[in-house]
């Protein structure tokens, strides 16, 4: 847990504001394996001779779970409660449905990585990577069974956990990253152009008053942290790209909100 | 293009007339 403020100063109201927003990790994390355990059963009841029945009934979905159409069904389900943690955000409730739905197209994949950043910060271990599921899993094992371009992506992420571990990144900060990349200002026409660099703004402002009090004894702290924004855009992008030629070559299961995402930036 | 974001409307809209 982080740090507490020195006597006689205050955390910023705002950053509590967040940390209060923040999903009970626990609560996502079974809604998610319960999820998964569903469509395991849903293929295996498929995949029993006993039930052709079923198997017709079934005929529109014929998807095999490969391991990576397993991750991309977590990453689906990843994506439905950053949705809802959006939507709990106050800044973002001012908001009309169409500059909401135009933030999140513009980040969606942003927030999916700095959960998983944050989740391997959290788990600190350099020969592992835990999933939102709860499971562990052994990195030689993922790195073997991922091609060139997976590889890379996990190890630069890897990269990035290990500056972030560094320094400590600590959980009001990651909840500020999070609002600075939801409340980018750079997304074009907005219908509320004005609230979201305003919340911006606010968010940045919060978080360096935030560093200066909580670790005085690293001024440049503020300034640490945001640099590691270019980076995490850098891997999402690849992610992007990544995903894009999979769901090209039929690996992506289909109908959900990942492709949707997907399909949302590129047209 | 609106068909593409159907999902993601859905999520945003449910329950904001209760």
């Amino acid at each position: 847990s982080p740090p507490l403020a020195p006597p006689g100063l205050m955390v910023p109201a705002l950053v509590l504001e967040f940390v209060r927003c923040e999903q009970d990790e626990l609560l996502v994390q079974s809604k998610i394996s319960a999820h998964l355990a569903h469509l395991k059963q849903e293929q295996n009841s498929r995949s029993t001779p006993d039930n052709q029945e079923q198997n017709t009934r079934h005929a529109a979905k014929p998807e095999r779970l490969t391991t990576f159409g397993l991750m991309c069904h977590m990453a689906d389900q990843t994506l439905f409660s950053i949705v809802e943690w959006a939507r709990s955000c106050i800044f973002f409730k001012e908001l009309k449905v169409g500059d909401q739905m135009k933030l999140l197209h513009n980040c969606w994949s942003e927030l999916l990585v700095l959960d998983y950043i944050a989740r391997q910060l959290q788990h600190g271990k350099e020969d592992s990577v835990l999933l939102i599921t709860g499971q562990e899993v052994e990195l030689a094992s993922l790195l073997a069974q991922a091609g060139v371009t997976l590889s890379g992506m996990i190890q630069m992420g890897q990269e990035l956990v290990h500056h972030l571990q560094e320094f400590q990144l600590d959980r009001r900060e990651t909840a500020c990253l999070k609002h600075l990349i939801l409340f980018n200002p750079d997304v074009k026409l907005l219908e509320n152009q004005p609230h979201v660099e305003s919340v911006y703004e606010q968010v940045n402002e919060a978080l360096l008053e935030y560093t200066l009090c909580v670790y005085p004894q690293f001024p440049d702290r503020f300034n640490q942290i945001l640099l590691r924004l270019p980076e995490l855009r850098v891997l999402s992008a690849q992610a992007e790209d990544y995903l894009c030629y999979k769901h090209l070559s039929g690996e992506v299961p289909s109908n959900n909100l990942l492709i949707e995402m997907l399909h949302a930036k590129r047209t | 293009k609106k068909k593409d974001n159907a999902l993601l409307r859905y999520l945003l809209d449910k329950d904001d007339n209760v």
